[in-house]
């Protein structure tokens, strides 16, 4: 569902 | 494209005035100023993953008060037991972004 590894926009990962 | 968005004009006004209780700057909340909010919802985090994740629709990082208020919504529903959608509905996605 998320995208692996790299960085997330998302501050709940 | 022209259907009414979900979020009503009142519920806007009470996001909205959350929205600038917050301190945007430049018309944007950043992450770290919006986590705390959802979390106080007391929804489990990998909810709050996903409300995230429908609402910031241009994946900056960053919320607009539209994207803002797709969020709240979102919680608020899903605080009344509304299971959160694994994708935005057409009628979630704000006029502004369509």
């Amino acid at each position: 569902q998320y995208p692996a590894g790299g960085s997330s926009t998302n501050p709940f990962l | 494209a022209d259907a009414p968005w979900v979020v009503k004009p009142e519920e806007k006004m009470k996001f909205d005035s959350i929205f600038d209780s917050l301190g945007p700057v430049g018309g944007m909340l950043s992450g770290d100023k919006v986590k705390p909010v959802l979390l106080n919802s007391k929804l489990p985090v990998d909810i709050l993953g996903r409300v995230w994740e429908l609402s910031d629709l241009d994946r900056d990082g960053m919320l607009d008060r539209d994207e803002f208020s797709v969020a709240m919504y979102l919680v608020y529903r899903a605080l009344e037991g509304e299971p959160v959608p694994m994708s935005l509905p057409p009628p979630l996605v704000p006029p502004s972004k369509r």
